[in-house]
């Protein structure tokens, strides 16, 4: 299996919507 | 490209490394959410330890271990692990569980527990599910930054009975006297945790309390928890911190981590979702219960698809990690992406490997560089393009490498 690390995830918004089971990336995140 | 990204990074090679002082400003924008910092950054509350904190090479050789627990457990081996002798004999009654290994690159948060409040820093993890803190009486603990969570201090705290649902659903429990659960984690890097299972508050933000939150009280704990004062867990069982916030904050949580060791991101419960967020399937897995599937289909570099085969991707699928550092792919899809990656790459001077990274560059000289973008591109077409910092791992402006590495082969 791949793995996407939390390297790549840095400064997105990773938005885990489990009650629609869906996983959201925002860009710029963390301003 | 459909996202409107550009297609480079183009950036002053004096802004590629960390600042020593942590620029961190106050995280939260809700009751609930909590300041995220690097564990070893200068934002960390944690102490360093001696020596300070772990080179590069030594986060980058640690994350090999965890990636190699993900994919141990993703295998469902039904052969127990070999457990060092001296670890065994202190869990002796409880069924060994084997977890996923810490990692060096975990992030870390604040949390408060108990009536009155005691603050604790604990490590945030999306791959497993038990949160847990060290506590008073304690048989054997590490030395943690805080002092032990006492529950004779807390009006609040209640031991959870064998019976109980939360007792029952986990790995690893037994029945000790008092009618008391008593739990056991240990993780793929033979780090552990052994203690009581309770119940009490858990304070998130200046005041947010969350009644009666089940967490590990450990009291025989051991490994590479460096200075923190525990885990966590965010994962998908019913024990994890966002399956027992689910029903004051709805089903579901959102972090955002730092561009820097020196500044901060959050981790928050409930809440909207930022209004640029872009959304893919989330796919669950009988087998690896606690992870966070998606499905990666593509890859693009400079706007351009890298030439994978899909079934190269799909097939095996791809797990979502807070613990995990840098993203692992599949061979054939590694070798692709870095044959693109370095074709746009050479008017720069090679450096040497850092432990798995082997696409390194030399920017000695340079006042800026320019940097193909990378853009996962994920089911139902959401292509999220990476950010400077989630393309390139920086040791040293000698030694800047792409931040991807590869499985070894497509179907271990």
């Amino acid at each position: 299996i791949g793995i996407l690390g939390n390297t790549q995830q840095k400064t997105f918004a990773v938005v885990y919507d489990v009650a629609n089971q869906k996983i959201g990336f925002g860009a710029k995140g963390c301003t | 490209e459909s996202s409107g990204a550009p297609d480079w990074h183009v950036v002053s090679v004096g802004s590629l490394l960390p600042s020593s002082i942590c620029a961190a400003a106050t995280a939260a924008s809700n009751s609930s959410a909590l300041s995220v910092v690097h564990r070893h950054g200068p934002c960390s509350p944690l102490l360093a330890r001696v020596g300070g904190a772990p080179s590069h090479a030594e986060i980058l050789d640690r994350d090999q271990d965890r990636v190699d627990s993900i994919h141990h457990r993703h295998r469902g081996s039904g052969a127990a692990p070999a457990i060092n002798p001296a670890r065994a004999s202190k869990g002796v009654s409880l069924p060994a569980h084997r977890g996923l290994s810490l990692g060096t690159g975990n992030y870390i948060v604040s949390v408060g527990l108990g009536t009155p409040r005691k603050d604790f820093s604990v490590v945030f993890d999306t791959g497993s599910d038990l949160s847990w803190v060290q506590c008073k009486p304690c048989k054997d603990c590490y030395e943690q930054q805080d002092p032990l969570f006492d529950p004779a201090q807390s009006s609040t705290y209640a031991a959870v009975p064998c019976g109980d649902p939360h007792c029952r659903g986990l790995d690893s429990s037994t029945c000790a006297s008092g009618n008391r659960c008593r739990y056991e984690v240990v993780y793929g890097d033979q780090s552990q945790t052994d203690g009581n299972l309770v119940r009490d508050t858990l304070v998130l933000g200046p005041s947010d309390a969350l009644q009666g939150f089940v967490f590990g009280c450990g009291d025989d704990d051991s490994g590479l928890f460096g200075k923190a004062d525990g885990l966590v867990g965010l994962g998908r069982a019913k024990v994890s911190l966002t399956s027992q916030a689910a029903a004051k904050y709805g089903a579901g949580f959102s972090y955002c981590l730092p561009s820097s060791s020196s500044s901060a991101g959050y981790l928050s419960l409930g809440g909207a979702a930022p209004s640029n967020a872009q959304f893919t399937a989330m796919v669950a897995r009988s087998d690896t219960p606690s992870f966070y599937y998606l499905d990666l289909v593509a890859i693009k570099v400079a706007g351009r698809t890298v030439s994978i085969p899909a079934a190269v991707l799909k097939a095996p699928g791809t797990v979502i990690d807070s613990g995990t550092v840098i993203t692992r792919l599949p061979d054939t899809a590694y070798r692709a992406l870095r044959s693109s990656f370095a074709g746009f790459m050479r008017r720069y001077k090679r450096a040497p490997a850092l432990s798995l990274l082997d696409t390194c560059y030399d920017f000695t000289g340079h006042r800026t560089v320019q940097i193909p973008s990378v853009a996962l591109v994920f089911s139902g077409g959401v292509t999220v393009s990476l950010d400077f910092s989630g393309v390139l791992y920086v040791s040293k402006v000698s030694q800047a490498c792409l931040a991807f590495a590869s499985n070894g082969d497509d179907t271990s």
